[in-house]
């Protein structure tokens, strides 16, 4: 589903040049489950941008269901954003002075739904993160996390083929980040969503089938985990 | 330095009023290093944005130094802020398109510093955090967990009385998140600096000497831990 082959990221020229992807080898299937941890600045989120098609390789090709994307139109690479995956931002990016359920139907807004079908959907994709009653509330009147989890009910709600999950638990009490892995895994289990999760909490990585371990922007190690 | 008297802080009315805060009574002594945990919308960051002058109690009454703050002018409410106490926001606050040493400069212009002395405490401050060599990087140009960083480095620039760290290492590594944690350990031994700091980690709050619960905006437990 989708393949990295030799996909460096650079920032910069010469002297001060920063390699946050250096020489990237991957491979990921349908229906996977798959962690990815590094220290801070070690090219995570530049990675979960790339699959993502937020931003472009500087060298190497990145590939999704076989077809390199280097050679995807604007439209096509929107599309695939649209239609195949769901983002959790590691800062939300949730608009302000803008209630949840509003947020959550934002995706829903790019194909087309009448408008009562989007409702029913942002509100059960909030009530599965546990913020039934909270529907109205805008940005500035939700405590950080749980800005994070409308943030994961907006990821969730277009039903993506690819769920992209940069730090979903980051902000969350540990009650709260496990309520929330309970729903990612059952996504993964039951609806075959393929899901990438970057987190630094070892307990947290612990949910997926594989670990990807970057540092300095090379991927160092990729894990199978055996399942108890 | 720092007490509550039966704070509540409510939003909404009657049906669908939430208290955020409720009825809590706190006193925090000059040099003291408390950690505040809870779950997700328990009252943490209503509480340190309260300490910090930045919102005000429905009801109760919060005294800085022994003096109630409700009849603080706002002149004074901002001198307390810019003067006396640092600030870790739980979303960073930087602003974006701005380089970070100039996010770290941003609280000394209003001490009428010059500009050489000013550039030098911001540098020294971003090396204290690990960020030598990305001063001139914008935010937009920094990873997730270096932006935490650049926060924590303008919240400690001014050397304050207090730091109010709401979640300092919820975006770090970590490896990272232990050598923060030993930056502002040193400066609660070393300075005196008064530490607030909210974590929903138990491994980052046994860093402190107290531990403060919060459970639907009532304080459930004060702990003072034996330091090994
Ligand atoms: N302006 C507002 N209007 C309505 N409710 C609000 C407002 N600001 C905060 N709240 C509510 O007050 C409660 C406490 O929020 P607070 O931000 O203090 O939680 P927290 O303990 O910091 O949570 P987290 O761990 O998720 O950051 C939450 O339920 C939140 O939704
Ligand atoms: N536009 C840019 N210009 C220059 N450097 C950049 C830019 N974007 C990212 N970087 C650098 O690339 C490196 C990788 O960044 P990335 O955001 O992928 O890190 P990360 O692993 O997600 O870190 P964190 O855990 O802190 O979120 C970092 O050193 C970062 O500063
Ligand atoms: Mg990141
Ligand atoms: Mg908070």
């Amino acid at each position: 589903l989708i393949q990295f082959r030799q996909v460096s990221k650079f920032y910069g020229r010469g002297e001060a040049t920063i390699r946050a992807l250096d020489h990237v080898d991957l491979s990921i299937s349908r229906g996977e489950f798959v962690s990815v941890m590094g220290p801070s600045g070690s090219g995570k989120s530049t990675c979960m941008n790339i699959i993502g098609g937020l931003d472009v390789p500087s060298t190497g090709e990145y590939l999704f269901q076989g077809i390199p994307t280097r050679g995807f139109s604007r439209t096509q690479l929107t599309l695939l954003r649209r239609h195949m995956l769901g983002f959790v931002f590691q800062g939300f990016n949730l608009l302000a002075r803008t209630s949840a359920v509003e947020n959550v139907e934002l995706p829903l807004t790019y194909r087309g739904m009448d408008a009562r079908e989007r409702r029913r959907l942002a509100m059960a994709a909030l009530e599965q993160v546990g913020l039934k009653g909270r529907e109205d509330h805008t940005t500035q009147e939700l405590s950080g996390g749980q800005q994070q989890r409308v943030a994961i009910a907006r990821a969730i709600v277009t039903d993506p083929a690819v769920l992209l999950a940069d730090e979903p638990t980051g902000n969350l009490d540990t009650r709260t980040s496990t309520e929330i892995m309970q729903l990612i895994t059952r996504l993964n289990n039951e609806r075959g969503i393929t899901v990438i999760m970057v987190t630094h909490e070892e307990d947290i990585a612990a949910y997926g089938q594989r670990l990807l371990r970057f540092v300095d922007g090379r991927l160092t190690s990729d894990e199978v985990r055996q399942k108890e």
